[in-house]
Parts: C-alpha cells; structure tokens; sequence
C-alpha cells in the first residue's frame, strides 16, 4: 500500500536544471502518471530525481542527479513539480543510515574520508558499484553497523571512524506539541512508513495540502495539522489509520512562553496567544476548568499541552480553531466560542484627520489603516483603477496620497499594493469633534428585485 | 437562535470552515458576495482556502444530494471602514437565484429604520435547548430606537449600532448566528437592516438586541461590489 512517491521529496513549481556538460543524462518518458514515473526512477539504476512536467503536456524527466549545487541547479517553474530522491536530498538518518546517500566526507573527528574505490591508506574490501551508494569518498554503511554512515579515514593511524550523522528524529526538536515542526521524520513511533498527505489511500483524510497551506503537509513527513500532542501521520498499513511520531523534545522552556505576541484584554487572529481571563462563553455560561474531565472528558490535558496557557477554566485555543473557546459546564453543551471577546484592533496609528469626509484632504499620507503602501492614482498596477487623474481631474490625485474623490463617506482611501486588497481606507482619522450627519427616515422606498420569500415554501421543505 | 422557531430565510447563508463545519452566518447581497461579521475570520488577509458559503437549504448538515443546496467557495474577504465589524465576502462563483436562494435589499444609505417595524433574524446557531439546531430558526422582533435602547445600555450603543425589541421570555442570537441578518420587512420585500455581532448573552431576557446598522455602510458596500 505504499506508494512510490514515498520515496521523494516534492518541491512544488520547480524544475531541476543539469549543467550543459551532463544535460544529455535526462531520460524522457511523456504521459505517464505521476505514481509510474516515481516507480520507474526508483527502479533506474542512474535516476535519483526527476521533473514532472503537466503542462502543456504530460513529461516525466528522470535526472541522474539531484540539486546538490555543482551538478544541477533548481529553478522556478510553475508547470513542473520537482521530486527528488529523499536519500539523496536528506541530511539525516533513519535507523541505521544504510540508505544514507547525503554528501559529508568528513568523520566526526575531522578526518577525511578515504575515496571507497581506493585501498590506500586503508585496504579493505569494499567495491563501488552502481547499487550499494559506495561514490567518492562520502561517508556511508555498507555493513549497517550500530554507528551510523561511516568511512575510511585518510589518517593511516585511524582505520575507520562515524561521521555522526544526526538521526532525523533528533536533528529537528520540537517545542509545545510540535505544530511548528517541518522536519523530515516520516515513520511513525512503531516503525510504520507515513502515507503521503496529498493521497487519500490507504486512509481518505481530511488535511489535504491545498486546504491548509499553513500546516506545511508536505510528502509523508510527521506534522501536527490538528493540535494533537505531538506530530502524526496517516500510516500506510491499511489496518491503522494514524500514529504519532517519536521526535525529540527540546529541553528548557519552551521558547513560545517567551512570545511578547501574549494579550489579555483582546485576541489576534485566531486567539492562540490569547492569555487573559474571560471564562464564561458568549451567552454567559461558566466554562469548564481545563484541567477537569467534568462534565465533558477532553483531551486538552494542561500538561499535554504546556504552551497553551490551559489555566483554570479560561478561554483559550489550543486547536487552531476560529477563536479562543471553552468546555461549558452545561453537559448538554460540549463546547463554545468565547467570541465576545474583543478583536485586537489591526489597525496602526492613524498619521493625520481630515475634515467631515474627507473629500478636500491634501494631506500626504500614503498608506491604509493597515499599514500597506497605497498605489500611484496614475498607476494600473496591481489593480486596474477605475477611479484616476483622468476621471476625476480636479480630485489632486497625486503621487499615491491618499484622497477621497468619490466623496466616500468613511474618508480618504486608496488603491493598495496588495494584489489581494484592491483598495481600504488610510491611516487617518476624522479631526476631533467632527461627525458625519446620519439621515432622518426617508420617504418609502420601493424595491423590487430582491427581498423577496415565498413563505408557503417552508411547510413543503421541512417534510 | 435563542427563542425562534424553524422559518424560511432565502437570503441567509451558512459560512463553512475547511473541515466543512456551520461557523457563521452571512446575507446575500447580490449573487457574488455576502455580508458577514469580521468577528468571525482571524483577519481581513485570511486565507479562504477550504471556506465555503452553503445557501438553498434549511438543514444544518443536509444530506448528500440534497436538491436547491448550493456550496460556493469563498475567494475574496474585504473588511469594512474600521468599527463597522463588517466584512463581504465574494463567492468564487455565483449564486443561482431561485425559489430557495434570493438576495435580500439595502436599505438606502444612512437611513435610520422606523421604530416598530418588523424584523426577523435567522441562522443555524445555539438554541439553548428553545429549538432544533439541524434546522434554521428564525425569530421575529421589532426595531427600538437608540434612546429608548440605551436606557437599558446605559449609553453605550452607539450610532452605528441598532437595537430590537427585547422579550421577557428571552429572544436573540447566540453563538455560531454571528454575521446572519436582521431582514426588516418594507412592503412585500425584506431589507438588511442589521447584522448579527457577538453580544454578552444569547436571548437574555429583558435585554434588547444590539446589531450592526447596515445603512450606514451602503455606500461602501456598493463601492466593493462596483470595484
């Protein structure tokens, strides 16, 4: 049930690059699945890598090398994705190293290694050969000796010595219950290979790469998409679904505790770092203490979790969920938003005011409340403005000053830089005392295309 | 909906998360964007990847299949002038208008509603046992005028803010209601008056409802649709 791909690590819009002296070495194999151009590389002698090309057609390119700087360099290439052998790209050890094919020649004391193919100063009875990884003088296990990748020392009076090579499990720790870890442990604590994230066999799953790009579920490595106690994988044994990874810790306090991004009175984001000391829900129910399994048992042990401040019975987001929440201790109400809560104002320091709406200002601020540049008037990149000098000629819109040509009634605004944010309001805030005058009731207006019920629609559809 | 009871809302979507779970509410505006509070998204540059608008139905969880349902996924937030609490949110494709999914009216810009006019909200949140949380409920409620409203506030609504009636059996949104509507009737067509932010308490008994006054916001509504 594994897939071959297990073998690689992605690097997606990438493309791998041969120098012009070795760029004749590529084998090209067009339309073939992404799945059968990984298991004819795994089983080439001379591929270690290849690009997977799937526009404006299907290519499959396997590469005799892998991006190591000196024989092949990768680039940007949003029609490609890149898949290069884990054993070769990988700075760390599983188990014993046997498959370590990483590029370090020195042994942990310094010594350089000894070329493999050469029997001086050492002799020994090794022999290169396209199968068992012997290249140059890098340091490797041919034996699976308990040390590590190993090699011959150039020092005649040292045979052999480790290269110390980290275990992948030790070489990144983890700090709280790992959310963050983006290390290259891909097997679980019993020793069971992870199954890729972006593949739903042998275990369909939720935590699909594209939905949650924050998570980094990158190839089959050990990650923590869901708060969990510490990083996990879907398994590739079909009769278990999911384990945890065994990743080292790292010792002393945990360097969250330390973030001065910590706030009492309001939250950021999702209110992951919100430590203040609201503990009943929205609409005023006691929250449940933490550290109690009454009335609903949870897994949000304050141990378990020791970076995310579970004190007492505050509210507080230990999962990543859209605000801080909490146990409630109705029993019949499991969980529930602490959204009243205020919401840490993201806007900066306002830099000038302007007078009743704005439209006169002349000022030379030039950037939103968020703090973003704001575009050229004349500019039309990157947005298309439909408001410019030459629409409005007398509005003096300028440079990229921030102005109020269309007479908006929340101020001065500008187009922005953002790609994502066409245009927002400007870090300027009306003069003191100044209001915009709200409208008494009109006379009745008459709609017509909207707002519109069909009330004898609900009986038929509730039956 | 604290106090409400199962009712048709053709313009009140369901706002889904990447696990495709009911966090929200929102209106249709028109058939690319709906309005809905900032209290609900972590930030004006969330990444949307996973969220989804649900509409055409009445079922919290409907079933695979379901006829009229429509699941749009969200592609743009835009938050609003800084105290609105506002956001609209552009759906990647648009809604199909029929007999299940309409777009509720604006009212005209800065207009204040008459006192005692008719309103309804509605949304898939906590009923505190007062209802059926696999459907959507809907409450009815009459407006209150800011002075007589903040007798009770103390003051403290302000005048982008608007206030309905309260009721001493207890009546109003609670969690997971956020961002849905209060749709006032004029005539034979229903206008977003309101939006639904997080207050203290769900449907508190003898406490008026406090929502976002939408009116005020019209002209920036219309500008982001228009850009």
């Amino acid at each position: 049930h594994r897939s071959a791909l297990n073998d690689f690590q992605r690097s997606e819009g990438r493309e791998l690059v041969l120098k012009s002296w070795n760029a004749d070495r590529l084998t090209l194999l067009p339309g073939i699945t992404l799945e059968e151009c990984a298991k004819r590389c795994s089983q080439s002698l001379d591929c270690r890598a290849f690009n997977y090309e799937f526009r404006p057609s299907v290519i499959c390119k396997h590469l005799p090398w892998v991006d190591d700087g000196d024989n092949a360099e990768v680039k940007r290439n949003v029609n490609c994705d890149l898949y290069e052998m884990k054993v070769y790209v990988r700075k760390c050890i599983v188990g014993k190293g046997e498959d370590y094919r990483g590029k370090v020649s020195k042994t942990q004391s310094g010594k350089t290694c000894q070329q493999w193919w050469s029997k001086f100063p050492h002799d020994h009875r090794w022999t290169p050969s396209p199968t068992n990884g012997l290249e140059l003088n890098y340091c490797r296990n041919p034996d699976g000796d308990r040390i590590g990748p190993w090699c011959y020392t150039t020092d005649p009076e040292r045979r052999y010595e480790s290269c110390n090579i980290p275990l992948c499990k030790d070489e990144v720790c983890i700090n709280c219950n790992g959310e963050d870890y983006r290390g290259q442990v891909d097997h679980t604590v019993n020793g069971r290979e992870c199954q890729r994230w972006d593949q739903q066999y042998p275990h369909q799953h939720i935590y699909q790469p594209e939905k949650y790009p924050d998570k980094s579920l990158d190839d089959n490595y050990c990650r923590n998409p869901d708060a969990s106690p510490v990083p996990w994988c879907y398994t590739t044994d079909p009769d278990v679904e999911r384990e945890n990874c065994d990743i080292r810790k790292c010792s002393g306090i945990p360097k969250r505790r330390l973030r001065p991004s910590y706030t009492t009175n309001c939250f950021r984001g999702r209110g992951e770092d919100y430590r203040g000391k609201v503990n009943e829900t929205t609409s005023g129910i006691a929250c449940q203490k933490w550290d109690a399994q009454f009335p609903h048992e949870h897994p949000f042990y304050p141990h378990t979790y020791e970076c995310k401040g579970l004190e007492e019975n505050y509210c507080r987001n230990p999962d990543g969920s859209e605000a801080p929440w909490c146990f409630t201790s109705l029993p019949e109400m499991r969980t529930a938003l602490c959204l009243q809560i205020k919401r840490c104002a993201d806007d900066i320091e306002a830099e000038d005011c302007y007078h009743e709406n704005g439209k006169n200002y002349r000022g030379i601020v030039r950037k939103t409340r968020k703090g973003i540049i704001c575009q050229k008037w004349s500019a039309n990149t990157p947005h298309q403005t439909k408001i410019n000098p030459k629409t409005h000629p007398d509005a003096n819109l300028t440079e990229n000053y921030c102005r109020n040509p269309d007479g908006d009634l929340h101020g001065p605004w500008c187009y922005t830089t953002d790609p994502k944010t066409e245009f927002d309001y400007c870090a300027i805030k009306q003069c003191a005392g100044e209001k915009v005058p709200i409208m008494r009731p009109a006379e009745p207006v008459v709609f017509n295309e909207c707002g519109k019920r069909d009330d004898r629609m609900l009986k038929s559809r509730l039956r | 909906i604290v106090g409400g009871t199962p009712g048709n809302s053709p313009w009140t979507v369901s706002l889904r998360d990447r696990k495709g779970k009911h966090f929200c509410g929102g209106s249709l505006v028109n058939s690319k964007w709906v309005i809905s509070t900032k209290q609900c998204f972590s930030s004006c540059y969330v990444d949307l990847t996973g969220y989804a608008a649900m509409m055409g139905t009445l079922f919290q969880n409907p079933k695979e299949g379901e006829p009229g349902k429509q699941t749009i996924p969200l592609n743009k937030i835009v938050c609003g002038p800084s105290e609105s609490h506002l956001v609209l949110l552009q759906l990647e494709t648009p809604a199909e208008f029929n007999e299940r999914v309409s777009q509720i009216c604006l009212p005209p810009e800065r207009y204040i509603v008459q006192e005692g006019t008719v309103c309804e909200i509605a949304g898939w949140g906590e009923t505190k046992g007062t209802g059926d949380e696999s459907v959507l409920n809907v409450a009815q409620m009459q407006v209150q005028s800011n002075s007589e409203c903040n007798k009770y506030f103390k003051g403290r609504v302000r005048d982008n803010e608007m206030c309905t009636t309260p009721f001493s059996g207890g009546v109003g949104a609670c969690e997971k209601d956020y961002g849905g509507p209060l749709a006032c009737q004029n005539s034979d067509c229903w206008v977003l008056e309101g939006v639904i932010i997080p207050m203290r308490r769900c449907g508190h008994p003898g406490q008026p409802n406090i929502f976002i006054r939408v009116s005020l916001y019209v002209d920036w509504i219309k500008k982001v649709m228009e850009m």
